[in-house]
């Protein structure tokens, strides 16, 4: 299955939020999304590490900046049985994804991504991947110069794409 | 955009590794997977959240159960600059992903995944969101109940599929 990149997507004026040190029982993951949906913070993406049972777990996801006020108190009315040890915010991150077929055993598309991005300097704040899609989440500043990295390294000729759908 | 779930797929025998403790700085998540890649590891699945360049971050990967001694000998090769606090390994992991378009707002369908687990008792492990595939990891034991709560949750009549290009 050799893996097909079919293009480059992106998206900016998201704010990312880590929620960290939460309790890695069942219901917890529920209950954080539960006060965001009713506050109706419209959230793009998450992502959560995985850790034995015994230890807290951080979850990260992004949000439209104009959330930001609503997700903070929604989480802040958290009830005390899923106490985190703290919330941490980034105003300005750009998403960029790329986006492909047959990526399933992609260790070498991912790592092309991640090669390009060392080279220009570029820190990776967070990663996301399935079998056609890898995301990364960079500081805003560094968006413009991330895709023309991630192009040369895939050798794509056309313009990155902000169309979520893509 | 009303968002349309098209169905689930799973995929099992795979294990999860993470490393923790990981410098956040560029190059290092190059460092990771250049040698996975060298040692031919097959990667599926990969999350970091975001922290800090100040701290320490923790990247979660998913690869086939037979490569699991090889990626323990490659990681233990990083140069000392890449020096990780530790690994931790969880043989028995399986992927449940919700696939369908037009979830960009998607807290409220993942938010539905979240309760349908919570209500079985089940632990989520990972997260792992895009526009369109909402994947999480739970202890491969749960795999069966999982897919039939989700099922349930999201109205779904047809079965899971185990395709990984779906
Ligand atoms: C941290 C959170 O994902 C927890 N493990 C849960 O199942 O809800
Ligand atoms: C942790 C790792 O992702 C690091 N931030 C990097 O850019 O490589």
């Amino acid at each position: 299955e050799q893996p097909l990149v079919r293009g480059l997507a992106y998206s900016v004026s998201e704010a990312r939020v880590t929620v960290s040190g939460l309790p890695n029982r069942p219901g917890v993951a529920r209950a954080v999304f539960a006060v965001l949906d009713d506050a109706d913070v419209n959230i793009d993406l998450i992502v959560q590490t995985a850790i034995e049972r015994s230890e807290v777990v951080d979850i990260t996801f992004t949000l439209s900046r104009g959330d930001r006020e609503r997700a903070h108190a929604a989480l802040r009315d958290l009830p005390a049985e899923f106490a985190y040890e703290r919330i941490s915010w980034d105003e300005r991150v750009a998403k960029i994804s790329v986006v492909g077929i047959g990526m399933r055993s992609h260790s070498g598309v991912a790592r092309k991504l991640f090669d390009a991005l060392a080279e220009g300097g570029i820190n990776i704040e967070a990663i996301s991947t399935s079998e056609i899609r890898i995301s990364v989440l960079v500081a805003e500043d560094n968006l413009e110069e991330a895709l023309r990295l991630a192009h040369t390294a895939y050798g794509l000729d056309g313009d990155a794409t902000n169309d979520p759908t893509f």
